[in-house]
């Protein structure tokens, strides 16, 4: 922390100086754009991204008022959380997902999550297709429409417990490594994870190997399975909410 | 395989430092430009600047398009320290005691100092990609032939 930084925050710590917060929004006002920068990959092109740094501002503000220095943590790491999770909350707020595809999901998700329990896999297109009395190729549509390559797409809708969020990403990210610092839960969520992982399609695993495991784009992966660019897109999703639904159990 | 991931993992842990700080960075020497333009301009306000800091923090951003997306975490890398501190390094060199109190000359040599180190940053990131993608396509061949899979992973 430079010089000045710190000299800010002693005299926010001796009175709450609306002048004081100021300078300390300006000084940490650059992690939003590393923030919103991340959390705006794999937006729908609808997303502007100047809308995600405003949203993120509201997250630093409240970081700065909540952070108390004496509990030891950097307050990078406490404001990059809190102005992330502003994002979210805040997208979450403006319907950024319109409701009809919210609905849409939750009930291909609910007929993944009946037919893996039924036959202990992944369901093909056509099974899934036929639970849902939907043709194969209007399935494949509603799965093109709900692209789940943003952090925002795969991070709201783990909500556990009290609102403590699984970052799906980071979870699968870090599934090839053992962390010496892991919790019970991330350790229970990863053994979940690969369970699910083993019981998907060969291609679908190949797709999350791929992307998550080999930091791919999307558009890459199509190239390597020689799959069009929506194809692509279907067999992400259909992945993704696969593991969703495991670990929403 | 293993030693294949393990390199690239490696450099993978160093670009996310290098991104990170770089982000920041550019952030920060983007509101310090803004401030130099208000100081020949004449007026010094605060709120304003915080009114306008969407405008200012997503300049470079373009409409996002789902097929380019890449999988990325959102934290802050232990690898970014050591890069933090070399550019606390050079604002405190700078010696300007407060925001409100900088001489506009003293701001636009802090300001080309910075973006001196941006450039460094930005290119060390674009070698650090060109290694991480070609220890990635070495794996991606090994997926294609079989030699790779993800049951290897779990
Ligand atoms: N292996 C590999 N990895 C790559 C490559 N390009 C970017 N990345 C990594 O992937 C992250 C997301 O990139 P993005 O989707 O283009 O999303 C970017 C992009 O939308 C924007 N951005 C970053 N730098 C620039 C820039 O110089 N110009 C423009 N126009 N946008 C930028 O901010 C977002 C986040 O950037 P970062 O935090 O740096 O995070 C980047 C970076 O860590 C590549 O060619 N190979
Ligand atoms: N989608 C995507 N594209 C990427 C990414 N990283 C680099 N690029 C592309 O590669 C060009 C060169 O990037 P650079 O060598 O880092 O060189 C960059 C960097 O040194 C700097 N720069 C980039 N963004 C910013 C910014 O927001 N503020 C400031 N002050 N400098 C920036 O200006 C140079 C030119 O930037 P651009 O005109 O944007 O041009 C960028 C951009 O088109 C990425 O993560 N995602």
């Amino acid at each position: 922390m430079d010089r000045e930084v710190r000299a800010l925050w002693g005299r926010y710590a001796d009175a709450r100086d609306p002048e004081v917060r100021e300078q300390l929004i300006l000084h940490y006002a650059p992690l939003v754009k590393y923030v919103a920068g991340r959390v705006g990959v794999g937006m729908p092109s609808s997303v502007d991204h100047a809308d995600l740094v405003s949203y993120g501002v509201f997250g630093l503000m409240d970081a700065i008022e909540k952070f108390d220095p004496g509990r030891g943590v950097k307050f990078e790491t406490y404001a990059v959380t809190r102005i992330r999770g502003s994002i979210i909350d805040e997208l979450r707020a403006v319907d950024w997902v319109p409701r009809s595809v919210r609905s849409q999901a939750r009930k291909i998700e609910a007929a993944i999550q009946h037919l893996v329990h039924l036959r202990g896999r992944s369901p093909t297109d056509e099974e899934l297709a036929e639970e849902l009395d939907l043709e194969v190729s209007e399935l494949q549509d509603a799965l093109a429409r709900m692209a789940m390559t943003s952090v925002a797409a795969l991070d709201e809708t783990l909500h556990v417990g009290d609102g403590d969020r699984i970052p799906l990403v980071e979870t699968l990210q870090d599934l090839t490594a053992v962390l010496p610092e892991e919790s019970v839960d991330d350790a229970a969520t990863k053994a979940l994870l690969r369970e699910m992982i083993v019981r998907l399609t060969e291609r679908e695993q190949m797709v999350l190997g791929l992307y998550y495991f080999e930091g791919m784009t999307l558009a890459q992966v199509g190239e390597v399975l020689g799959v069009t660019e929506s194809r692509i897109c279907q067999i992400h999703t259909k992945a993704v909410m696969a593991l969703r639904v495991k670990l929403l159990e | 395989n293993e030693q294949v991931r393990r390199a690239r993992a490696e450099c993978e842990r160093e670009e996310a430092g290098v991104s990170y700080a770089r982000r920041v960075l550019q952030g920060r020497i983007d509101l310090l430009r803004v401030e130099l333009e208000r100081r020949h301009e004449g007026g010094h306000d605060l709120t304003t600047l915080l009114a306008d800091l969407p405008r200012i923090l997503a300049s470079d951003q373009y409409p996002s398009d789902p097929l380019q997306a890449r999988a990325v975490n959102v934290s802050v890398p232990e690898a970014a320290e050591v890069l933090e501190a070399e550019i606390d390094e050079i604002v405190d060199r700078a010696g300007l005691d407060d925001l409100g109190g900088r001489d506009a000359d003293d701001l636009a040599q802090l300001i080309e100092e910075l973006a001196t180190y941006e450039r460094y940053l930005s290119g060390l990131r674009r070698q650090l990609f060109e290694r991480i993608d070609m220890l990635r396509d070495e794996l991606v061949q090994r997926y294609k032939d079989g030699r790779a899979s993800v049951g290897d992973l779990l």
